[in-house]
């Protein structure tokens, strides 16, 4: 809403503050509540869960819906109490930059491409393409049908879409992350492809598989561990898990989880 | 191990979206 009300006047600007208004709105009344429309792949995340265990107890806790305000998301399956536990990822299924590591040569090829530069969100970008490359049939191909082809990060905006927001910080700073994301990528590749090329087949590693997956990352990464050390930090994806509010226009008036 | 539970902080009805609260 700040940089929105920053931006010039414009029928544009009138557009998006009327719609953040009354999507805030939406938030404040009680009879707002949106419980969206059954999704096309609701009985395939429920095959999906049943099979990878990822409800406590074999009781199915969540379900596939598509919401008017966020798009695909996840509700209650029936009345939950508080202190349910409605999701358990198994550590099998949770990816972070460290998967890197299983990989042989790779540590040396990484760091003769990019030094020891890359940031973990990087890291992390290439583990999972690198997992939906290396196991077709493993469970993050298999999932890969539940993640949007177009993940809601600036970084896919076209220069029409970010020249509403001229005069905002925003556009120096998308402009910017997408440099470096460029940087980073041709830093990588082709290296890595020719290091090690049955690791790397071009074709999963282009500019525009590299955005995805960094904006899949910048989205749907969760911050987890550490507790009072945060060196021990680490982004992971977790599926299934990241379908809980992934979107930014998600309505957040249901604050009711926690990761522990 | 790191393996990731999530629970919920508050009753919530069938049917209603749910969150994540950072």
């Amino acid at each position: 809403l700040r940089l929105c009300s920053k931006a010039p006047h414009s029928a544009t600007r009138e557009a998006n503050l009327a719609a953040l208004a009354a999507s805030r709105q939406r938030l404040l009344q009680a009879d707002g509540e949106d419980l969206g429309q059954e999704d096309e792949l609701a009985d395939e995340l429920r095959a999906f869960c049943a099979r990878h265990a990822l409800w406590p107890h074999g009781t199915e806790t969540l379900v596939l819906r598509h919401f008017r305000v966020g798009g695909r998301g996840l509700a209650a399956a029936a009345d939950l109490s508080a202190g349910d536990t409605v999701l358990a990822v198994p550590e099998s299924l949770l990816l972070s930059s460290e998967r890197l590591s299983s990989y042989d040569g790779l540590a040396a090829a990484l760091s003769a491409a990019a030094g020891d530069s890359l940031h973990d969100d990087v890291r992390l970008s290439l583990a999972l393409l690198l997992e939906i490359a290396r196991d077709q049939a493993g469970a993050w191909a298999e999932y890969c049908r539940f993640l949007p082809e177009r993940p809601p990060s600036a970084l896919h905006w076209a220069s029409r879409q970010l020249q509403r927001l001229a005069h905002t910080p925003l556009v120096g700073r998308v402009t910017a992350a997408r440099e470096a994301l460029r940087e980073a990528h041709a830093a990588l590749f082709p290296a890595l492809s020719l290091a090690l090329p049955q690791l790397f087949p071009p074709a999963s590693f282009s500019w525009r598989r590299f955005l995805w997956a960094y904006t899949v990352v910048q989205t749907r990464g969760l911050v987890v561990g550490g507790g009072a050390e945060p060196r021990a930090r680490r982004t992971v994806l977790a599926p299934v898990a990241d379908l809980l509010n992934y979107s930014p226009t998600s309505p957040l008036a249901w604050p009711s989880l926690e990761a522990a | 191990t790191l393996a990731l539970t999530f629970r919920l902080l508050s009753a919530v009805p069938a049917g209603r979206q749910l969150c994540l609260y950072y």
